[in-house]
């Protein structure tokens, strides 16, 4: 594994480690749920859809599509029994992003799937 | 993902982290990356969440994921969540959902919960000490006071421990990877090592954001599953993020 000696000067970031900045957004916490990230995904809609085709690629790959199938069909069933507003939220950004629902609901459950 | 709360001479609480995330999730041979890693950096966001135009926290997370994974309630506390693989994972957690066993919280959901509601780094550490979960998890934790900066390790139902800044026995500083630190890590995976070595090497005397940002651009802390650096500073209500590529030779992990 490649370690090298403790690196120093690297703030401000710049150079080959330092790919860009991070965008500000606000999130109107007052408006509701399913309204709240609408002007975030409307801007990231084509990144959001590329990194889920991603996924659904690789998912393909290892499981011939049954996996997908499972997804697109049962998880939108979960999504009304996830938390509000965390549900209500999901529900919104698939509207707006057009990614199905299951979908949306799958990256929202990354973490769970993924810790073993 | 390696994260770290410490303590300056002067009393002053950093939190910093690397997200890295995308572990076996396709290898691009031709650019030596990891294909969801890649594609996760363009959803990477910076969000103010506000309620009555005053900003209740900020957080670096991704668009179209509503939980939080990095977050700052300015003054307050600031909060990391590690992942914690375990055989008894989120998958359990999962399956209890689906057959109606609904006492667990989502990983995520409960950060967001805390940052949005808890009013103090006291009342923040007992909500993820005490709330049970869907899977485990480590929370690391800063807050605005000397000695506050704990890292909590949860298994789903229990709080395994709690490690924090302990001035009087010299720790001015908490870092978490993806292991136990009362274990030793996997020894594919030491980031804790090399890590701790800088921090040791940099000193409480010197320690800033720009010199845990140091220490978050050495490989293999960073690695080419690191998707963000983010660095906070609790009492300003200081967020930055940053993107990052790990150039070959990197570590893949």
């Amino acid at each position: 594994l490649h370690s090298e000696d403790c690196r120093t000067g690297m703030y401000p970031p710049k150079g080959p480690t330092f790919k860009r900045n991070v965008t500000w957004y606000t999130l109107n916490l007052d408006l509701p749920p399913n309204q709240r990230w609408t002007h975030v995904i409307k801007e990231k809609k084509a990144e959001l859809a590329a990194m889920i085709q991603a996924i659904k690629d690789l998912a393909n790959g290892f499981f011939h599509g049954k996996l997908l199938h499972l997804v697109d069909k049962e998880l939108p069933l979960i999504v009304d029994t996830l938390p509000y507003p965390f549900n209500e939220e999901i529900k919104g950004i698939a509207s707006v992003s057009e990614v199905p629902l299951g979908e949306v609901v799958l990256f929202n459950i990354f973490y769970e799937v993924f810790t073993v | 993902c390696t994260s770290v709360v410490t303590e300056d001479v002067n009393g002053n609480i950093y939190h910093a982290r690397n997200l890295d995330f995308g572990l076996f999730m396709g290898w691009d041979r031709k650019n030596q990356t990891w294909t969801l890693t890649e594609k996760l950096k363009p959803l990477v966001v910076n969000v103010d969440l506000k309620r009555n135009n005053r900003t209740v926290f900020k957080s670096t997370s991704f668009a179209g994921y509503v939980g939080i994974l990095t977050g700052i309630k300015p003054r307050e506390f600031t909060l990391t969540m590690n992942e914690r693989f375990n055989i008894d994972g989120g998958y359990v957690g999962i399956l209890e959902w689906i057959l109606g066993l609904r006492d667990g919280m989502w990983m995520s959901f409960l950060t967001r919960k805390v940052l949005e509601n808890a009013t103090s780094y006291e009342d923040a550490r007992n909500q993820l000490a005490l709330t049970k979960l869907l899977a485990p998890a480590y929370f690391i934790l800063g807050g605005n006071q000397t000695g506050q900066g704990c890292v909590i390790t949860r298994s789903r139902i229990d709080t395994l421990d709690v490690w924090e800044i302990n001035m009087k026995l010299g720790r001015w500083y908490v870092l978490e990877t993806n292991y136990d630190h009362w274990e030793k890590p996997f020894f594919l995976d030491d980031r804790r090592t090399p890590a701790m070595k800088c921090m040791n090497k940099i000193t409480q005397a010197n320690i800033t954001l720009p010199t845990i940002y140091d220490v978050l651009s050495t490989k293999p802390v960073l690695n080419k599953l690191t998707t963000y650096t983010a660095l906070m500073e609790v009492s300003t209500g200081r967020l930055e993020s940053y993107i990052r590529d790990c150039p070959s030779p990197c570590t893949p992990w």
